[in-house]
């Protein structure tokens, strides 16, 4: 009965493996990063596979700030201001993130700022 | 999130984990969900990163984020993070960042780094333990011996307390959920007791990868934020994930 009173714990489960059911979504994909090419190949081929569910994720936490901020000055401040950080980033990771937004067509600053979302978090 | 390293009567290392992301960032009331946990669950990939032609270190990520958040070394360790809440969080490092003070390295990109260039688990621990940071972490590491596993508690600085396995002790796994493993966790957010209560009557025997996604299956550890579930077997370099779904009803974090 506790299960249907918050934090609705369940005894605990069995037999949940291989993955079916209402809990499972789907599986995952693979895909191969070549540490030999370099920092601005190396994310191409997937980011041209996802780009679509990159731009939704984005434009969602593009709508969650405008929404903190409604005059639009924290999507501002972020298009501005981390493209400059990501000079700073240590090698290879600003230049793959440069060729991640190059690929997916979207604003730097906010490519970065899902890069370093984290730290920006944990505030 | 929920991490956990385990080891069987055997001595084989199992390393598993719920990715738990997005709380407090817009509620979809119509579909009871978060709504950036939702979005991100296109976006979970497996990475297989190559060098030499030959697997380095695997991964599960999200596309666009170059940093970790979960991978395994073959034959050598696991490691996973999750997030630690502290005043002393992500927010200074970020404008020590921004000011010059660039001493510190980024969550994600250590992890990545680690997992490149680290060729033990001991030396992955050293790194963990003694690289400053810009934000507050738990790191889950699990190696490929017995007795190597370990919750290394950060703080931007330096490390606070590593609590490794301990098998003397009946410690035969060791679990993180975002609490400080030595404190309560919040009365409104004890996934910790429900795990343990999981793990410990799976028993050490019957410890396995598919045991301990039955663990991660059981609200409230599996939860509306709970975007995806990792298995991996430091042996062989074995990694699977699984995107998550929590059914109603469900705790929101």
């Amino acid at each position: 009965s506790t299960q249907f009173i918050p934090p609705y714990t369940e005894e605990c489960r069995t037999e949940m493996y291989p993955p079916a059911g209402p809990t499972f979504r789907s599986a995952v994909s693979w895909y191969t990063v070549d540490l030999d090419s370099p920092p601005s190949d190396r994310w191409t081929a997937l980011i041209t596979d996802k780009k679509n569910d990159l731009l939704v994720v984005i434009k969602a936490i593009r709508d969650f700030a405008n929404a903190l901020v409604p005059s639009g000055r924290l999507v501002e401040l972020v298009d501005i201001s981390l493209p400059l950080m990501v000079e700073t980033l240590p090698k290879p990771y600003g230049e793959e993130i440069k060729a991640i937004a190059a690929v997916a067509g979207l604003p730097l600053g906010e490519v970065v700022l899902y890069n370093i979302f984290y730290e920006v978090f944990t505030v | 999130c929920t991490s956990v390293v385990a080891e069987d009567d055997e001595g084989n290392l199992f390393h598993a984990r719920n990715l738990d992301f997005g709380i407090f960032m817009g509620w979809d009331v119509k579909n009871k969900s978060w709504i950036i946990s939702e979005k991100l669950k296109p976006l979970v990939i497996n990475l297989n990163f190559k060098r030499n032609n030959q697997t380095l270190f695997k991964s599960t990520n999200f596309a666009g984020y170059v940093g970790l958040l979960t991978g395994v070394k073959p034959n050598l360790f696991t490691l996973t993070m999750n997030e630690r809440f502290n005043l002393d969080g992500g927010f200074v490092g970020i404008l020590e960042w921004i000011f010059g003070k660039r001493d510190g390295m980024w969550m994600g990109f250590l992890m990545r780094s680690v997992l490149e260039n680290a060729n033990s688990y001991k030396e992955a621990q050293t790194l963990l333990v003694q690289t400053k940071l810009l934000a507050p972490a738990y790191f889950i590491l699990g190696g490929n011996q017995t007795g190597q596993g370990c919750i290394i508690t950060r703080s931007r600085l330096h490390s606070i307390d590593v609590l490794e396995l301990d098998l003397k002790l009946g410690r035969w796994y060791v679990l993180e959920t975002n609490y400080d493993h030595w404190n309560e966790p919040l009365f409104l957010d004890d996934r910790r007791t429900s795990a343990m209560k999981c793990m410990n009557q799976t028993t050490q025997t019957n410890i396995t990868p598919k045991t301990m996604y039955d663990v991660l299956s059981t609200k409230p550890v599996l939860n509306k934020l709970t975007v995806y579930t990792t298995l991996m077997q430091v042996s062989g370099g074995k990694l699977e994930s699984f995107i998550r779904d929590c059914p109603n009803p469900c705790m929101p974090w």
